[in-house]
């Protein structure tokens, strides 16, 4: 089809039919549109180089070039459509895919990735990240939480209190992204929450970023002295899978906060599912 | 008898230890996971008793820990079986549940045994065995309590023979 839409009462996604990737999310409640660009990245781990020997490691990280490589420019896609959800499922290689979900009612867009294990066989690291490409104009700032309580303004390249001169352009604008990170306008803002703290950035405007999974060959020379290989119990597996959910809400800068709080409750104090045959005792205390 | 602590104790010493950034070897992420795996078991027994007493019946409650990946034995192999759904949220929740089943057609009842809208979704083209199919169904659950679902798998309906009527001449 030419045109790839799962859509509610409350939210339009839009996909380019020929790359299968994400391209439009729409506010249908607020009649905002917002050109989404979304898919995966991955930066090549540091070994070390002529300015510095440290290498990507469990504690450091530290990519050896400013740009992240596409594990892919398109993703297979298939797309499910019933009366209680609808799904478009992207593939985008043997190691990566998403789900992208909405149900009945929801006003976030849902998305579900796997990734993993991660291929090392060509000898380099890789730090994999989903990205977000937008037409906000962020002038350098970003928002990241501290443990879902106080959202702190990130600007790129700044620190508030020192005169900062930058020498990692990726990894020196990353910070921890405890429960939600977005960006904004002033007018329109494009919130992330997660399932779990990952790193974050936006690197550029517009842009936002999020780690989901990491492996590395080198050690970092902080004291670990072993490599992030992520191998299972032996330390020869291959490697780990990793499935997890990343929330996306867009809203105008006014309602945002309402919307993602709430939403990241729902998803913090989420429900507990227990079963059971059925036709138990009664049972009574005493 | 269950009890918490093990598991409170577990992750005291993964929270102390920044267990979940990948800082340790490998050896002692495993035992992590060990420490947490022997904790949530004694856990699991004190949920039971709990839901026991707030429900009134004593059932063998089970806890599939592998519904991220849509791996559940008991649903994926019972003609009947009670979902019970606890909102530990102070407010209440509509609920998509989702469940990997057998091929086939279910009926889900409410807590008042009104029948509820459910599909079984299966991913066109695609291994079961990879993507199993999913029932579905939307629960509404109180702020801090649980409600409990009924999951019937219907039996398959043989196609009726059918008698031509005679055409009237």
């Amino acid at each position: 089809s030419r045109v790839l839409v799962i859509q509610n009462e409350h939210i339009r996604a839009s996909f380019n039919p020929d790359t299968g990737l994400l391209v439009e999310i729409e506010n249908l409640d607020q009649n905002l549109l917002l050109p989404v660009r979304q898919a995966f990245f991955w930066y090549n781990a540091s070994t070390g180089d002529n300015v510095s020997s440290q290498a990507s490691g469990a504690y450091i990280f530290r990519p050896n070039q400013q740009e992240p490589l596409p594990v892919r420019h398109w993703a297979e896609t298939r797309l499910v459509k019933t009366s209680l959800v609808q799904e478009v499922h992207q593939n985008f290689s043997a190691w990566c895919s998403q789900v992208v979900r909405l149900y009945p009612g929801q006003r976030h867009l849902e998305l579900e990735w796997t990734v993993g294990p991660i291929p090392v066989g060509d000898g380099w690291g890789k730090e994999v990240i989903s990205r977000f490409d937008t037409t906000l104009e962020t002038d350098g700032r970003f928002y990241t939480d501290s443990n879902g309580r106080e959202i702190l303004e990130r600007r790129r390249d700044y620190r508030p209190t020192w005169n900062f001169s930058q020498t990692e352009p990726v990894a020196g604008n990353y910070y921890p992204v405890n429960s939600r990170i977005y960006i904004t306008d002033g007018n329109m803002q494009l919130t992330v929450l997660t399932d779990r703290s990952q790193g974050g950035s936006s690197l550029s405007d517009g842009s936002l970023e999020l780690m989901v999974h990491r492996r590395l060959l080198r050690d970092d020379g902080r004291g670990l002295g072993e490599p992030l290989q992520e191998a299972g119990p032996n330390g020869q597996g291959p490697g780990l899978w990793v499935r997890g959910r990343h929330l996306v809400l867009l809203d105008t800068a006014r309602a945002a906060a309402a919307g993602h709080r709430l939403l990241a409750e729902k998803e913090i104090l989420a429900p507990q599912i227990v079963l059971a045959l059925g036709g138990g005792a009664p049972y009574r205390l005493g | 008898s269950g009890e918490s602590v093990p598991l409170r104790e577990a992750m005291a010493v993964l929270q102390h230890h920044d267990a979940v950034s990948g800082t340790s070897r490998q050896h002692v992420a495993d035992d992590y996971a060990r420490q947490l795996a022997e904790g949530w078991g004694p856990c699991e027994v004190l949920l039971n008793n709990a839901l026991a007493r707030l429900s009134g019946s004593k059932e063998n409650f089970t806890f599939c820990r592998e519904l991220n990946v849509s791996v559940c034995p008991l649903s994926q192999t019972a003609a009947h079986f009670q979902v019970t759904i606890y909102n530990p949220l102070g407010r209440k929740v509509d609920w998509m549940v989702r469940l990997p089943v057998q091929e086939g057609v279910f009926s889900v009842r409410d807590p008042n045994g009104l029948t509820v809208p459910s599909e079984v979704l299966t991913l066109p083209g695609s291994d079961s065995q990879e993507y199993p199919p999913e029932l579905l169904f939307s629960a509404l659950v109180p702020a801090l309590g649980f409600s409990t679902y009924s999951v019937d798998r219907l039996p398959r309906q043989k196609p009726r023979a059918r008698t031509r009527r005679p055409r009237p001449q």
